[in-house]
């Protein structure tokens, strides 16, 4: 694996968005993913609807039918595949923007741009979730955000953090050597893209650590998926 | 100097006057554009930005290598930030432990 890799380098990933004062970070994770497949798949970045997501999105969890996605009251990534996997596929983003609330549902399939061939939900090991990213790219993750709201950059280790999941992030990068002058050595971490636009954090990103002292910090590791997706022309 | 491997977690005293809320929520409306229904909407929000300065203060200490302050969320309680913002649907049990059907194959790590 390499030390350090960034797929916003690689033009993988497009451009932050925001969810505004909408519980939709499910949606905006699950695009993130499959705008990166898609760019792993075609060779072209195409920046892709969340609305679609956020309307017309009902899937449940296979084991238990009451929890579903539902808009701006929350959702979960994997059921977001399930759902994608058997709509078809993601509008762009121009051709079904986001509103930031729900509508109704107005998905029209003859405007599919991506396509979901496969997701795969990865294990709680900081190598795996490396080998995946660089693999498949951008994935799919969770994470607690109890330190997001007063985030403003850095590369965030808190000492105590929850590993309650909470909120729908993309996973897009790792470096080996963030600056952390307090425990006098460098601290590897993670790059995180978020939804709250580019006027929060890091121009829109979160730096948490990672490494063999620092595993699955705010329950980072713990839900990670990957998805490919098909080759269209 | 603060001993680095022995951070205080906890407050140290008089911080309200020293953090100087009224100065900086003024700045914090000013910055983000921030407009309140009427006086007494304005004085609650206040009073949560000055709870928000403490807790970025406590978040500060309790993570040294990032930075914490004042963002856009800063006045807003946990709970609003929590129903406003995130929305992670809590998964089962089964997608957080493995064995579903979607589980990766492991990928070799090394070279």
């Amino acid at each position: 694996l390499p030390d350090d890799f960034d797929w916003r380098e690689r033009g993988a990933v497009g451009p932050v968005k925001d969810q505004g004062s909408c519980g939709s970070c499910w949606s905006f994770s699950t695009s993130g993913a499959l705008e990166g497949a898609h760019f792993l798949a075609t060779g072209k970045l195409e920046v892709l609807s969340e609305q679609q997501m956020v309307d017309c999105d009902h899937e449940c969890d296979a084991s238990e039918s009451r929890a579903c996605d539902s808009g701006c009251n929350g959702g979960l990534m994997t059921t977001a595949f399930s759902y994608l996997m058997k709509s078809g596929g993601l509008q762009s983003e121009k051709d079904y923007p986001y509103a930031g609330r729900e509508n109704t549902c107005k998905f029209d399939k003859s405007k599919i741009v991506a396509q979901v061939k496969n997701f795969s939900v990865i294990s709680v090991n900081e190598d795996q979730i490396a080998a995946n990213l660089v693999k498949h790219g951008p994935l799919a993750i969770a994470i607690n955000a109890a330190y997001m709201q007063t985030y403003i950059g850095g590369v965030s280790c808190p000492f105590i953090c929850g590993r309650h999941l909470d909120h729908g992030v993309l996973l897009v990068g790792y470096g080996s050597a963030g600056y952390a002058p307090i425990r006098f050595k460098e601290k590897p971490y993670w790059i995180i893209k978020n939804s709250w636009g580019e006027n929060w954090g890091e121009k829109g990103y979160y730096k948490i650590c990672r490494g063999p002292h620092d595993k699955n910090k705010c329950g980072v590791d713990s839900m990670v998926s990957s998805v490919t997706a098909i080759h269209t022309s | 100097e603060e001993d680095p491997l022995i951070e205080q977690v906890v407050g140290g005293g008089d911080e309200l006057g020293e953090l100087d809320a009224e100065a900086h929520f003024a700045s914090f409306e000013r910055r983000f554009g921030r407009t309140y229904r009427d006086a007494g909407e304005r004085a609650y929000r206040m009073s949560v930005f000055a709870a928000n300065l403490r807790r970025a203060r406590r978040h500060q200490r309790l993570d040294p290598t990032a930075t914490h302050g004042v963002t856009k969320f800063s006045d807003l309680t946990p709970g609003e930030f929590r129903d406003r913002f995130l929305g992670l649907r809590r998964p089962s049990l089964e997608g957080l432990v493995g064995g579903e059907p979607h589980e990766a194959p492991i990928l070799p790590t090394d070279g």
